[in-house]
């Protein structure tokens, strides 16, 4: 050990194993927690050369074979605890995002929250067993966050009762998706859905791109990767297009719209509902803010421990480049808003859950407000947490731009979010229309509730300096 | 009537009133020029775009008052009595911290003097001092092993120097100590020069 983190350890005020706890929910997710991280620790399935060294084919091609060890290893270890996995997943590929991340995140999340019962019993334990491997197909190349501008049509068909799915211009060309290049044999597909000669809006649906079996892509269908990204050397980012390619109207993800085999369209609860998987990722996000800012902060702060440079007094040793104020003041209040972002994480993560149970009871009063929260603060937290990352590399000097220092992998890994499931300065703009609804109920004489119930007060707010 | 604001900067809980009272005036800011873009053309679109840089800022401070109240509410939770004290700490840094970015927004709204984004930037100061015997065992605190953490610099056991030199003689150029690209490339035209 080395002697000047030694005596850190030694001098600290506190014991760092209560706040571990206090992070992961408890002693005892903390202990299952290191538990599940051991399995693959201690796994020589798990490792492997570095990954700094090799090509991206290399890359993707390790991802892969750890990715499918994975799924048999959880198998074999009977974890099937959504956080347990997302420990396990997260040690097999040290926070990278990996091929399969679509598929577990994304795809199978959908099936759960959008399918039928009948569509789950169909697609859920093919999906499970890795027979159908699913991306979630959304983004087109010539349009993003706003959804309602995406190009991809379904026409339904009913005289043979099944959608035709085209990809009518260059732009709307599915572009993106993780796993859905060369990983994927399914996506679901986000399309304009028209019925008897109108359009729906936005729709969901299960579409077959490569032959089980051989892989090969299905004829209507044209797939591959995109090319070498900022960072995501393991992910197979694709583009997919469509001619004509026909699907069942079983495909369409029917829980809350629906076609009947005549054409007839029955319309949703609330349209917001099929953006549900969006929502849970973008709650997501938030605690990974946390968790990359903490890794960045992990790695500046005991390197800003061991390293001695230049000298505070004359003829004195080499200072810890920590004792140098301006050090802390880059760093330590990152390491705070590392720790704010995880009780945030956290409580996104409840919130969700909680409100997402309400929805399945029918209650949708709430939902307006976890899209509104789940949007900016996936926006705020995202845009600090990148913007901390790079802070903390350039507090490492010139070792931070060594791949070696762990942080640029960290910063192409982490900084995709600020535009993937809705660009940042979109998502504040959703956030700003329920804080302008929410004040113009107030204005009106209604009451709100939730994190925008200090509106309430604000006619009794004429605030004025206080002398100190 | 006044409703003056009393700002106590050591104190988590007011911070929050004083980061609620930023969201709520920005809020308000962003309605009101809404309100007033609308009054000047037809289009609802229009005045939304035109207004959308002050709406962002809403949204900033909405979700910046989310923050600063979460992480207070957190400390509440805290026992043992030494990780409180240490996490005090934490949350005070961030929210005067944040404070301290952003002191027009503070400054403007009235919600604070300048004597007292005086004492802000001093209080920062010394937040930092009061962290630092702590910091290492703060980052240790998230408990990151090395595996995942796949950081030279930042290992565990700080033996840093060694270990960089060993990763760089893993590079795929030193596999020889004579690379191909010498013969191939550099040694005919020096041959020529």
């Amino acid at each position: 050990m080395n002697e000047d983190l030694r005596r850190e350890r030694d001098s600290a005020s506190f014991n760092p194993e209560l706040l571990t706890h206090i992070l992961d929910g408890g002693a005892e997710r903390t202990q299952r927690r290191k538990e599940i991280e051991a399995l693959v620790l201690n796994d020589p399935d798990f490792q492997h050369e570095d990954l700094n060294f090799l090509s991206r084919s290399q890359r993707y091609e390790e991802a892969i074979r750890k990715s499918a060890l994975m799924v048999v290893k959880l198998r074999k270890y009977g974890i099937a605890d959504p956080d347990e996995i997302y420990w396990f997943k997260r040690c097999v590929h040290h926070g990278r995002a990996e091929p399969l991340d679509l598929h577990l995140g994304m795809f199978l999340p959908t099936l759960l929250t959008q399918a039928t019962l009948e569509q789950q019993d169909r697609f859920f334990m093919p999906a499970w067993n890795l027979e159908i491997i699913g991306s979630y197909a959304q983004t087109e190349m010539g349009h993003g966050t706003h959804l309602r501008g995406l190009e991809t049509t379904a026409t339904y068909d009913p005289a043979t009762q099944e959608f035709i799915l085209n990809s009518p211009t260059v732009t709307s060309i599915k572009w993106w998706p993780g796993g859905l290049g060369k990983t994927s044999n399914h996506a679901i597909v986000l399309a304009q859905l028209y019925t008897q000669g109108q359009c729906k809006g936005l729709h969901a649906f299960i579409v077959p791109i490569r032959q089980l079996g051989t892989h090969e892509p299905l004829p209507g269908i044209t797939v591959g990767d995109i090319g070498p990204k900022f960072g995501y050397d393991e992910m197979d980012n694709g583009y997919l297009k469509m001619d004509n390619f026909r699907i069942p109207r079983e495909n369409m993800l029917m829980k809350y719209a629906k076609i009947e085999p005549d054409g007839t369209y029955v319309k949703p609860v609330s349209d917001k509902l099929t953006y549900g998987t969006m929502v849970f990722i973008r709650s997501i996000i938030v605690g990974d803010s946390a968790r990359s800012l903490s890794k960045a902060c992990t790695i500046a702060i005991r390197y800003s421990s061991v390293r001695h440079q230049s000298e505070l007094k004359p003829g004195d040793p080499e200072p810890q480049i920590l004792d140098y104020q301006t050090q802390q003041y880059k760093l330590f209040p990152l390491l705070a808003t590392a720790y704010a972002f995880h009780f945030v994480g956290a409580y996104m993560k409840m919130t969700y859950y909680r409100i997402t149970g309400d929805i399945n009871e029918g209650d949708l009063s709430e939902l307006p407000e976890l899209h509104a929260l789940t949007a900016g603060l996936k926006a705020f937290t995202s845009w600090i947490a990148n913007a901390g990352i790079e802070e903390c590399r350039m507090a490492c000097g010139g070792h931070g731009y060594s791949r070696c220092s762990g942080l640029p992998d960290i910063y192409v890994t982490f900084t995709p979010c600020c535009t993937y499931e809705g660009e940042n300065t979109v998502m504040m703009l959703q956030t700003a229309r329920f804080l302008i609804k929410s004040y113009t109920q107030v204005c009106s004489g209604q009451l709100v509730s939730g994190m925008v119930s200090y509106l309430n007060d604000l006619s009794g707010q004429h605030i004025q300096p206080q002398q100190v | 009537a006044a409703r003056p604001t009393a700002v106590h900067i050591n104190d988590p809980a007011s911070l929050v009133e004083a980061y609620k009272l930023r969201a709520s005036r920005f809020v308000e800011v962003a309605a009101k020029n809404l309100q007033a873009e609308l009054n000047r053309r037809k289009s609802r679109e229009d005045a939304w775009n035109r207004t959308s840089v002050d709406l962002v800022r809403a949204s900033e401070a909405h979700c910046h008052y989310v923050v600063v109240k979460l992480f207070t509410t957190q400390l509440s939770e805290i026992n043992d009595a030494a990780v409180h004290a240490v996490m005090n700490n934490l949350c005070l840094l961030y929210a005067l911290y944040g404070i301290s970015k952003h002191t027009g927004d503070f400054l403007q709204a009235g919600i604070l003097t300048d004597a007292q984004v005086t004492q802000v930037y001093q209080r920062v100061k010394e937040l930092l001092a009061a962290i630092r015997p702590n910091a290492v065992a703060l980052v240790d605190a998230f408990d990151f092993h090395d595996n995942c953490l796949a950081s030279v610099l930042g290992r565990y056991d700080g033996n840093i120097y060694e270990n960089m030199f060993e990763w760089a003689k893993k590079s795929p150029l030193n596999k020889t100590e004579v690379h191909e690209a010498f013969h191939k490339h550099l040694k005919p035209k020096q041959a020529k020069l």
